[in-house]
């Protein structure tokens, strides 16, 4: 499941939005104990002037994004806009049956966006 | 000539999960033993912030670590013994010698770049009553077993106090050389000599718990910004 793409709009600006990854949809609630899945997020959105300057208590900004996006404000053609990427990301663990019988506890590492950022 | 195809998106997440293909489920369902939900809710983050007693504010569990067994690891491997079912079921007085076990543990699924960092054996006994007055306390001893050779040299060695509950024994640096990657089964042979003769034991459960650190997937630290 997620949250539908966004168009134009104030709301548009980057950030991170909601992906919830069902295991059942995938066809694995048969081996995978737990979870029943997990919400890994996606980054979508425009990296303009001042998307790119976060607000308080976000990422700090690149110079690099800023500049590009100033470059982009003043001459569109020359310089697309930064991309919106994750710019921090949290683990999950699975708990699951493997084909020997065994009970596996895994734990990966920058499975879920949990904050976007203009790079 | 036409790359191989691309992985459908199952695949690609089971690749990015580094499992090579979807494990069948359980041939037959069995309990998860209660230390492996406990390692999974303590270190499963989306479940530790629902629950948020689990996690005192401000601490971050590190990568690549399992807090609560104290090792670096990312897989946790609860294996079952795949001897159980051929072992008799009841306690046994003999007047001789207490029997030997079998025991044999699967690690095909342990990956050749799969570091252990912990093998714990983990038996449940089941005790005869022992005569009146009997002295309490067994010793048990573990040693290769090799299939058609019989049983090698004993390399463990470990006085037991009780049986009410289970026993625990390290094989990493005895029966499992430090920095040896898993073999593709680890076949035991056992024993349990009393203190006072004749009170045999019978060998109810045995499994082992397998840590290891997949460097693949750890992340070197990131270090910390200017």
């Amino acid at each position: 499941e997620a949250e539908p793409a966004v168009g134009g709009g104030p709301s548009s600006a980057c950030r991170a939005r909601r992906l919830y990854v069902s295991f059942r949809e995938v066809g694995w609630h048969r081996w995978v104990i737990a979870p029943r899945g997990f919400l890994a997020n996606y980054c979508q959105g425009q990296c303009s002037l001042p998307a790119t300057l976060p607000g308080p208590g976000g990422p700090p900004a690149l110079n690099h994004a800023v500049l590009r996006a100033l470059m982009h404000s003043a001459v569109p053609s020359a310089a697309g806009l930064p991309c919106c990427v994750p710019a921090r990301l949290s683990p999950i663990s699975v708990l699951f049956f493997d084909n020997s019988d065994n009970v596996v506890l895994r734990h990966y590492e920058d499975m879920v966006v949990d904050e976007c950022g203009c790079r | 000539a036409r790359g191989p195809t691309a992985p459908g998106p199952a695949a690609a997440l089971l690749q990015a999960l580094g499992l090579r293909d979807a494990p069948r489920g359980a041939p037959k369902p069995r309990p998860v033993p209660p230390l492996m939900w406990r390692l999974f809710r303590r270190r499963d983050p989306q479940e530790a912030r629902a629950k948020l007693r689990w996690t005192p504010p401000g601490a971050t569990l590190r990568p690549c670590h399992v807090e609560e067994l104290g090792v670096a690891g990312n897989i946790v491997r609860h294996i079952p013994d795949r001897g159980a079912q051929a072992r008799t079921p009841k306690p046994t007085m003999t007047a001789g010698q207490c029997p030997e076990w079998t025991i044999d543990f699967d690690l095909s699924a342990v990956e050749p770049a799969e570091l252990p960092s912990r093998a714990r054996l983990e038996l449940r006994f089941e005790a005869a009553e022992a005569k009146a007055g009997a002295a309490p306390g067994w010793e048990l001893s573990v040693a290769p077993a090799v299939e058609g050779v019989g049983t090698g040299p004993v390399l463990l060695r470990q006085a037991v106090a009780a049986l009410e509950t289970p026993v625990h024994a390290e094989l990493l640096g005895a029966a499992w050389a430090w920095n040896a990657s898993a073999p593709r089964s680890l076949c035991l042979a056992l024993a349990l000599r009393p203190q006072a003769p004749g009170a045999c034991a019978h060998l109810a459960e045995a499994s082992l718990l397998l840590v290891t650190l997949d460097p693949r997937l750890c992340h070197p630290l990131a270090r910390p910004r200017r």
